[in-house]
């Protein structure tokens, strides 16, 4: 495993930093991400894939009340792709049974999704030589976050109760001066430790947060990120060798 | 008394000068006084919050005010939560698939 893994370095593999506004659309703006990211890695080739069209044409009805990143893969293979989003642009609202998918040429699809084990060491490995995936987390601090890594408690954020979708991006360790508890700080140095974090990629524009991304503490599941880690594979899997059922 | 005459330095920005320069970071307007009055309200509580979320946080976060800041726990889920049914995302066990998940 790398030190570091950053997708937002490599050129043409994360799209620019989106705004859902008044549509509960996260689900569908993470799994748009993770097709754009794979797409663009396997076939070099940056494509915006349309976020509207896995709206309108979900199979739940309207997605701007909200959905599942599973649900938005599987109207991308049932639609045998997506449009681009400069073809079937994204509006904010949902028009249910107002499908346009066939109307527009598809510019990526995807062979089938799978989940991601709920280990944050493997999910770290996944990220690094596949790509990016899509998280589901508890958002209860993301609403007072301005920057830096969160680090929370079961207490603080519980990470059963996850409620946003959100792509991963990368991951690192940051210096960081140790923080204590106010009646305990004196003018004396405090110890710097390695805080180690993923990079997330949030839907809710680039004002928010660290320029629309934002940083959760790595190796404590906090919010909860490892609880439905899904990705879709744009290529077919490496076939193993078979075996035989005596 | 005894500061009197002398260069108090910078002071501590009013509640309402905070949420003042929020209203015009934000481009946000009210449509009547008593609307305000509650952003206000709710303002400050969620300033509170984030200074209790930055006691409580454990890593290098900052908490405070954010685009956010003038909606409800309740409203900011209603805008933003990905499922909207009461009970979130179904309870899937890893029973059922335990290291194997993740193959095809």
């Amino acid at each position: 495993l790398p030190p570091t893994c950053d997708w937002r370095k490599a050129a043409g593999i994360i799209s620019s930093v989106k705004n859902q506004e008044n549509c509960n659309c996260c689900w569908a703006m993470a799994a748009a991400g993770n097709i754009e990211a794979l797409w663009g890695i396997k076939h070099h080739q940056s494509v915006e894939v349309s976020v509207q069209e896995l709206l309108d044409c979900g199979r739940c009805g309207n997605g701007c009340r909200g959905g599942f990143v599973w649900d938005a893969f599987i109207t991308v293979l049932n639609n045998s792709g997506l449009a681009s989003e400069k073809d079937y642009p994204f509006q904010g609202t949902v028009r249910t049974h107002r499908c346009l998918a066939r109307r527009h040429k598809k510019v990526a699809w995807i062979q089938d999704f799978i989940m991601l084990p709920d280990n944050e060491q493997k999910i770290a490995w996944y990220l690094a030589t596949q790509g990016p995936i899509t998280v589901t987390i508890n958002m209860k601090l993301l609403k007072q976050y301005q920057k830096g890594v969160i680090k929370a408690t079961p207490t603080t954020c519980d990470p059963r109760l996850v409620d946003h979708s959100v792509l991963l991006v990368g991951f690192g360790t940051s210096k960081s001066v140790e923080r204590k508890p106010a009646e305990a700080v004196s003018s004396q140095a405090h110890p710097q430790h390695s805080t180690p974090y993923w990079i997330l990629k949030n839907s809710w524009g680039a004002s928010w947060g660290e320029k629309g991304y934002f940083r959760l503490h790595r190796g404590s599941n906090t919010c909860g990120i490892t609880k439905y880690p899904l990705t879709a594979r744009v290529d077919q899997p490496v076939k193993k060798q078979r075996v035989s059922c005596p | 008394g005894s500061l009197r005459g002398q260069d108090p330095g910078p002071q501590p920005l009013e509640l309402k000068e905070v949420f003042r320069l929020f209203q015009i970071q934000y481009n946000r307007s009210y449509s009547n006084p008593a609307e305000h009055a509650r952003r206000l309200d709710i303002f400050a509580h969620n300033l509170a919050q984030a200074q209790w979320l930055q006691k409580e946080d454990l890593g290098t976060a900052e908490f405070g005010v954010t685009l956010f800041s003038d909606l409800t726990d309740e409203e900011f889920g209603q805008l933003y939560r990905h499922q909207s049914a009461a009970g979130g995302l179904p309870n899937v066990s890893k029973q059922v698939g335990s290291e194997e998940w993740g193959e095809p």
